[in-house]
Formats: structure tokens, sequence, C-alpha cells
């Protein structure tokens, strides 16, 4: 199983 | 000019013992609505958030928005040295190097202040949404670090599925498999020793024990913990920390190759 990075959940700002 | 002033100085002891491990570095980010803190660790798989309101403290005062770069384990040495019963407050000048720390004994008759070296550190702030979660439970918090330790010892990864049952806990390793079910229970009378399970719709989702062990180490600030599930994304585990705010950690799901 893979883990994508967490802030490819959340929009930078 | 920043000055934060709380009586139950432990709190800050405790906050800092529940992130020290997972962050070693991050912005205070200080402004007139309060303190907040977003860092990931060092694998970019999980992102502390904390919210610590002005008015949850004694005292609140913040002249200019800052950000002031904390090494954690230095914060945590520094925090050692106060008592659990002391009054805390951090100050710091406008354009600080140094976050001042005075810890005060209840009887007053020791005070004592520490300078905390700042650094600068560069982090992306992250949008972080609200959303509507597919499943939300909260349960009391000894019982989530209680499952998460003992699964920890069977397997690395658990997966957590929420369906009108309850909410289980699911593992496997070398030495065989573990499962533990929650059910919705308001029955106790302490609200603390309640769990409630908000099930919008069934949700399965595989994370990384080690992570939601680590968030266990924020169990003494609150009585009780929510973890919010959605498919395919991060789950929260978020501890209210009385009045003063919330730390939220957030963990992104294992998914199939």
């Amino acid at each position: 199983m893979k883990q994508k990075p967490i802030n490819a959940f959340f929009g930078g700002s | 000019m920043f000055e934060a002033r709380i009586t139950q100085g432990s709190v800050l002891k405790k906050l800092v013992e529940a992130l020290k491990e997972l962050v070693t570095e991050g912005n205070f980010d200080v402004s007139n609505t309060g303190l907040s803190l977003q860092a990931m660790d060092s694998s970019h798989v999980c992102l502390v958030s904390l919210t610590l309101r002005e008015d949850g403290f004694d005292h609140f005062r913040c002249d200019r928005n800052m950000a002031m770069g904390i090494h954690f384990g230095n914060l945590s040495k520094i925090l050692k040295c106060a008592g659990n019963e002391d009054t805390i407050t951090l100050k710091a000048e406008d354009n600080a190097d140094q976050l001042t720390l005075m810890f005060e004994a209840p009887s007053q008759d020791r005070i004592s202040d520490f300078d905390l070296k700042l650094m600068s550190i560069e982090s992306e702030h992250l949008g972080i949404p609200d959303q509507d979660y597919s499943a939300e439970v909260k349960l009391p918090s000894s019982e989530y670090q209680r499952i998460v330790r003992d699964l920890t010892s069977i397997g690395d990864t658990v997966l957590i599925s929420a369906t009108k049952e309850g909410i289980k806990f699911s593992t496997s390793g070398d030495v065989g498999t573990a499962n533990i079910t929650l059910r919705h229970n308001t029955t106790p009378e302490k609200p603390e020793e309640q769990t409630f399970i908000d099930l919008k719709e069934p949700v399965a989702l595989t994370f990384a024990l080690r992570y939601l062990n680590n968030f266990s180490k924020a169990t003494p600030l609150a009585p009780q913990v929510k973890l919010s599930l959605t498919k395919d994304l991060p789950i929260v585990v978020e501890y209210q920390v009385g009045e003063l705010g919330s730390v939220r950690f957030y963990l992104a799901p294992k998914i199939d190759d």
C-alpha cells in the first residue's frame, strides 16, 4: 500500500 | 509586543509533550485572535494543527502578527522546568529572536524566566477546508489510546471501518489478527465515558498505526477524542483543550498501489 503526502490533500496558501 | 498568560501552565507542558516527537520544529503564528501552529512530520504524511484562542488565555496581547520559529525539543526542555501548578507567561518583542517564558509558582514565592532562541522556519500553510465527514466518532481518549497501543503490538496498519454496527479497528501481523469493535454507548453517566457514533454513510480506511499511536500522546489534554473519517481523505484525530482551543492531527490514508 502507498501513502500520499498530507499536503496533497490540502491546498497551500 | 506579544504576551500570553495562562494560569494552568500544565496545559502548555502537555501540549508540547504531545507534539514534540511528531514535529521537531514549526512556527507559532500569533495574532490578535490567538496562537496557532501548522506543522507536518518529517515524512509529510501527517499534519498537526493547533489553535489556541486569545479568550482562552488569562491575558493575551498581540500588537503585530508574528511567526515564531520553535524547536519543540528545546521548548520541551524549558517547559520541564515549570511546575505543574505554575502560571506560565509567554512574551516576545516584535521581530524578536527569542521567546521569554516566565513561570510563577501559585504561592508567588518563586518566579523564573527562560529565554528560548527562535528559529527562522520556512513553512507551507495549508488550507484545510471545513467539511462534512462520513463518520464522526467521539470516544474516551483513554479508550482510543488503549486501542491503538494494543493494535500496534500486533500489526503495522489498521483498517478502521464505521458501519451502523459500530466502529471496528482491525489489524494483522506475524502473531495473528485483531479486531476491536466499539458500539454507540451513551449508558455511562459521565459524558466523557460515552461513545458517540455519528454515521452518514459507511466508510473504511487504512492507516499506519505508528502515527495513530503517536497522536495518543495528547491523551492527557482531553477526556474525549473525536475521529472523523471520509473515503480517500485523511483521518482527523481531534482533542479539545478545554476552553482554550484544540489540537488536530491529520493522517493520510494508505491506499492500494
